[in-house]
């Protein structure tokens, strides 16, 4: 897979969401990036058909963080045969709300003059973690202790060489609240907000010498534990 | 004091949690 890391917030490796041969000619490959608080769709239009292609417009189904365009897909010109576009599309998450599976399945609507095309596309939930995630340490400690441990999930992170794990998942909005070292192991003690005001907590278990981490997520809403050890997995591998 | 006490509140956690 390509390394989606600019400086910055965690990006995935560009991909095919709607191939050429399912909608009359007209090929979208995508990725998405979350760029100084804005959560982006970058897109890249192909005109694999013989005719020039016009009209573009983009929808979103309902999804489970009311993910919305936040402005219209802004194509200006017409773009002809073999040609491709690049556009940049910022959404929202304050649209309508319907529970998706899986958590982060995104339904995707695109019309232009010929047609109306669907897809489906799956988005890294740290898209979702907001600027202002820090929570309070007296709070940490006490909403810790608040979460039943029928709430707290665990898994294993493997194959990891890292010797700043803390910085590469601040950049992800991932904060690093506190951190202690107990017989050679770091115990890092972390905050997630996402878009929806639910907050995430962590602790990252790394231990000297070994690149298998362990990771414990204690959620109000557990569901989301297992897209949030899939972020940090992408993020601490890439 | 308040921070001294959340210091050894998070030292206490990760001992707890490292030796269940």
């Amino acid at each position: 897979g390509g390394v989606g890391m600019t400086s910055g917030s965690y990006s995935p490796p560009r991909v095919v969401w709607l191939q050429a041969m399912k909608a009359k000619g007209l090929e979208i490959s995508g990725t998405f990036a979350r760029r100084g608080g804005v959560i982006q769709m970058d897109v890249s239009l192909t005109n694999k058909a013989m005719s020039v292609m016009s009209d573009f417009a983009v929808q979103f189904n309902k999804n489970s963080f009311g993910m919305a365009p936040a402005g219209p897909l802004q194509v200006l010109t017409p773009l002809g045969p073999n040609q491709t576009v690049e556009v940049s599309l910022p959404l929202s998450s304050t649209g309508p709300v319907m529970k998706m599976e899986p958590l982060n399945n995104l339904q995707v609507a695109v019309k232009n003059n010929i047609d109306v095309f669907y897809f489906s596309c799956q988005y890294p939930i740290s898209l979702l973690f907001v600027e202002d995630g820090k929570m309070d340490r007296q709070v940490f400690l006490a909403t810790w202790k608040d979460i039943p441990s029928d709430n707290e999930a665990q898994f294993q992170i493997k194959d990891c060489h890292l010797n700043a794990a803390s910085n590469k998942l601040q950049g992800s909005n991932i904060f690093t609240v506190a951190k202690r070292t107990v017989e050679a192991q770091d115990m890092l003690y972390q905050s997630i907000k996402l878009t929806n005001g639910i907050w995430v907590l962590a602790e990252l278990r790394i231990q000297t010498g070994n690149p298998n981490y362990t990771l414990s997520v204690k959620c109000r809403a557990p569901e989301v534990s297992q897209y949030v050890s899939q972020c940090y997995e992408l993020i601490l591998k890439n | 004091e308040l921070e001294d006490g959340l210091d050894e509140a998070f030292s206490r956690l990760a001992e707890c949690r490292a030796n269940p």
